[in-house]
């Protein structure tokens, strides 16, 4: 992975070998999990830090649920890279994964991912047909059994907003409850998105506050600091309804009503005019930066167990 | 494979909560086929849409009828997405004599 290029955008492929690759040059650090397929057969890997232990408290970090945001699969694989290289070096990141295990689903629609490659480059759900549309995928992040069907998610199967038939109908979605549910000791769940430069947590689907809003909104303020102490970056955070718009069967209020306190989801940066199609050149810097939110986050999660 | 000649992407602001309504109400207008890449969240933040060749001139009529303020963020969204393919291609040319 040394003369793998983090500065470009890369194929399912590449980034499937690229994990390959890093379990095998650390296989006393990283493993390779796959916790389902894609309604299309492809595998969903996990990649797994750990040094150790049985099924020691755990953070996840997921990105590229939505296929077309391509900056987040690219930072993924940054982050990858970089936690493999500053375990022993770092001693923050090194004190976190002596204790916890860090879990990094890079391409978490792999299905959506090959066809923004491949046939349309601003796809974003997932491509299992609708029975009874033409209208093809599910909009992973509505598909959560989290205020489902409610308002600020779609019915119709031609909507970018569609949340599918039912909770969990999309395999995407339904590999990853299974795996917390079965993991049964994640203390964090990161999932990133782009853009917007946003840092949001849970509820989407009601203005309900979460009981424990004044901890994620100080350690969301925490995070968004240290985000912009590298390039000036500047971060919106708040709830998800409060700070974007009501969104019911999203990821992160599930994973938090399943009690994960530290849910969090990201907007990453487009500073300029690009949207989804982020310049090449930026990916290393928003890499950088939002390491540094995660890391807030990850450090915060080790210092106050729960 | 679906292509996007001529479709742009255009950032438009609200002056206050009542424009920013109107622009929600666009959400609703399915013949047009807009993709709403940042969609309406508050009068702070410009709302960013994909708007197909054939209703771009309906959208922008009707974004000056309603006096909804708005820039060409992407001029032809298709001349941006080849310059990514070429950099692409060109970059993996590059990758490999190293490997």
């Amino acid at each position: 992975t040394e003369s793998f290029d983090f500065s470009r955008y890369h194929t399912i492929s590449e980034i499937y070998s690229f994990q390959d690759m890093l379990v095998a040059e650390n296989p006393n650090l990283v493993s390779k999990i796959v916790i389902g397929q894609s309604y299309q057969g492809r595998p969903l890997n996990v990649l797994k830090f750990s040094t150790g232990g049985t099924n020691r408290p755990a953070i996840w970090i997921d990105t590229g649920i939505h296929s077309r945001e391509w900056v987040t699969q690219a930072s993924g694989t940054w982050f990858a890279k970089k936690i493999a290289s500053d375990y022993g070096r770092d001693s923050a990141l090194t004190a976190i994964l002596d204790k916890m295990d860090i879990f990094v689903e890079i391409v978490t629609n792999p299905d959506g991912f090959y066809f923004t490659h491949n046939s349309n480059r601003m796809w974003r759900k997932t491509r299992k047909p609708n029975p009874g549309s033409s209208c093809v995928g599910v909009d992973p992040n509505r598909n959560w059994d989290a205020g489902f069907g409610g308002a600020g998610a779609s019915g119709n199967p031609c909507s970018e907003t569609y949340r599918g038939e039912k909770a969990h109908s999309e395999p995407e979605v339904k590999s990853i409850v299974d795996f917390v549910k079965s993991h049964g000791n994640f203390k964090a769940f990161v999932s990133i998105h782009s853009y917007s430069q946003m840092l949001l947590y849970p509820y989407g689907y009601t203005t309900t506050p979460v009981k424990d809003q004044a901890e994620l909104h100080n350690l969301a303020n925490k995070a968004i600091t240290d985000l912009a102490s590298l390039y000036g970056t500047r971060y919106r955070y708040g709830s998800i309804i409060n700070t974007i718009y009501q969104a019911s069967g999203g990821t992160i209020d599930w994973t938090y009503n399943q009690g994960i306190k530290y849910s969090y989801t990201f907007e990453l940066r487009d500073t300029g005019r690009y949207g989804f199609i982020l310049p090449a050149n930026q990916i290393i810097p928003t890499a950088q930066e939002t390491w540094l939110a995660l890391m807030a986050i990850m450090d915060h999660t080790f210092k106050n167990p729960y | 494979k679906e292509t996007f000649e001529g479709h742009q992407v255009l950032r438009i602001t609200a002056k206050d909560e009542a424009q920013l309504a109107l622009i929600k109400d666009m959400e609703e207008m399915v013949h047009l086929q807009l993709d709403f890449w940042r969609g309406v969240t508050d009068v702070a933040t410009p709302v960013d849409v994909r708007v197909p060749f054939h209703s771009l001139q309906s959208v922008k009529r009707h974004l000056e009828s309603l006096e909804l303020e708005y820039l060409v963020m992407i001029q032809d969204l298709q001349v941006m997405l080849d310059e990514e393919k070429l950099e692409m291609e060109s970059a993996a040319r590059v990758a490999e004599p190293r490997n």
